[in-house]
């Protein structure tokens, strides 16, 4: 107000308090309106502080999910590097071919500086491998991890981080510090991309040795597969489809002249693949208590049955460590999402201070079903192993050359199902221990 | 590199494992506890 000041408030013989408790009482209160521009301003003001205080996650104007990198300085600088970049030609370089006189002690000091068992690796003469890309995606000897009889196993050689239960579908990262289990995995709105169906040879279910033994036994111990299988399929006898046994491999397979292992399919009867793999989506569907109905749940952890709940698990694999991961339960994997993201570094020291760290990275979500209900498995890339296989997904391509412009923005995805895999079971069926995939170099 | 599992499972799921611990391929995770009769 632009009022005269009252004269009892000028009286400077009186104490300051009453001086000003005059000047506040007697001074009238007159309203003007704002300029207009003040007004837009502001609006713009709270604007900005919603869009960039706010949600962690939000849409773009395509739909996408985008998720904002928080953190202190330090991520904000790494942010800016071109790490996908610098991850292909860490892959690039470690894919060159080493001289054969220098592979055996390359190696060795690899596995002294990174703890890596070189008695546990399948082919121990190390110069068949050809490159330090070569050696890290390694084999193991068959029978060095044997598979526990719990409902649920490790899936990769590694250190558990963090595990516990999802509560208000947030996933805690570390103490304190949540993700969106929602953008974690992904979302099915009216925007999400269609999904591709992959096809997926049904010999593809034989390419693991372990799996082969696993099945066999399996099979021969359950009796009522038969029976099983009939009622899957719908129908009543299945005196046709009795199953005879696979022949086992009798040895070992021998690794190539390449230092790589083929799949062994000397042991496959054309005639018998069809029944076998039946056979087997059965034999793991009767482990599961699968039942058709089950398949038209849809694959996300927000529906969680009555008496359930939702628990996750982290598992960070050091440099050092076996790089392939394998079946933690047996499961079906319906459908997998491709998040491509960042490649920032999940190592410990990372997932403490950057918010988000895992609905960041690029990471490729197996959604699926297991006896208890939703089941995921969530391999997730960083700087160093950028690379993510999945043994049967061949369409798969993670670490892709994406330009800085065009590069897909964080939380969307490409989503394919694996129906194809086993249109009784609606995906691709898993043994516990079952290899899956793994991690590469770059 | 790192693998994330989510999942379902009943109230009486425990899991077996502590955090930092190194664990390999088929070691126990967890375990539902079995109802006795």
């Amino acid at each position: 107000t632009t009022n005269p000041i009252p004269e009892s408030a000028k009286d400077k013989s009186r104490p300051l308090y009453q001086r000003l408790s005059a000047a506040w009482k007697d001074t009238p209160t007159k309203w003007y309106p704002l300029p207009l521009a003040v007004g837009a301003l502001l609006l713009v003001a709270i604007d900005y502080r919603k869009n960039h205080t706010g949600k962690e996650v939000h849409l773009d104007e395509h739909g996408n999910e985008v998720v904002k990198l928080k953190g202190p300085w330090q991520v904000h600088v790494l942010g800016a590097l071109p790490l996908r970049n610098l991850s292909r030609l860490w892959g690039y370089l470690n894919s060159l071919e080493l001289p054969v006189w220098f592979r055996p002690f390359g190696f060795r000091l690899y596995s002294y500086i990174f703890g890596c068992n070189l008695d546990e690796i399948e082919n121990t003469d190390l110069t068949q491998y050809k490159s330090l890309g070569d050696f890290f995606y390694r084999r193991l000897k068959d029978g060095v991890r044997p598979i526990a009889d719990s409902v649920l196993v490790s899936p990769a050689d590694g250190k558990v981080l963090h595990f516990g239960t999802i509560s208000d579908l947030h996933v805690e990262q570390v103490k304190g510090i949540t993700y969106s289990l929602d953008a974690f995995l992904g979302v099915e709105n009216p925007s999400s991309p269609s999904s591709t169906v992959i096809e997926i040879p049904k010999t593809e279910h034989h390419d693991n040795k372990n799996h082969e033994v696993v099945t066999d036994e399996e099979f021969a111990n359950v009796n009522g597969i038969q029976y099983s299988l009939g009622n899957l399929l719908g129908s009543g006898s299945t005196k046709s489809q009795q199953h005879q046994p696979r022949k086992t491999p009798t040895s070992t397979p021998s690794p190539s002249s390449s230092g790589t292992q083929t799949p062994d399919q000397t042991h496959l009867d054309p005639s018998q693949s069809v029944q076998d793999n039946l056979a087997h989506d059965a034999t793991v569907a009767y482990e599961m208590g699968v039942r058709p109905a089950l398949r038209r749940r849809s694959t996300s952890g927000s529906d969680v049955q009555e008496g359930h709940a939702l628990n996750f698990v982290v598992i960070y694999l050091a440099p050092g460590d076996y790089h392939r991961f394998h079946s933690p339960t047996a499961w079906i994997v319906q459908k997998r999402r491709h998040f491509v993201g960042e490649l920032f570094s999940v190592s410990p020291y990372m997932a403490k201070r950057l918010q988000n760290l895992f609905v960041l990275n690029e990471r490729v979500a197996l959604l699926g079903r297991w006896k208890h209900g939703f089941f995921g498995m969530v391999p997730v890339g960083a700087t160093n192993v950028g690379s993510i296989k999945i043994n049967f997904d061949s369409a798969l391509r993670t670490n892709e050359l994406h330009p800085r412009r065009s590069h897909p923005p964080p939380g969307t995805y490409t989503e394919a199902t694996y129906s194809s895999a086993s249109p009784i079971l609606g995906g691709k069926p898993l043994n516990k221990g079952e290899e899956m995939g793994g991690f590469c170099l770059g | 590199s790192t693998v994330v599992l989510v999942f379902e499972a009943p109230l009486s799921f425990e899991f077996k494992v502590g955090a930092g611990q190194k664990v390999k391929v088929g070691e126990v995770l967890g375990d539902v506890k079995e109802d006795v009769k």
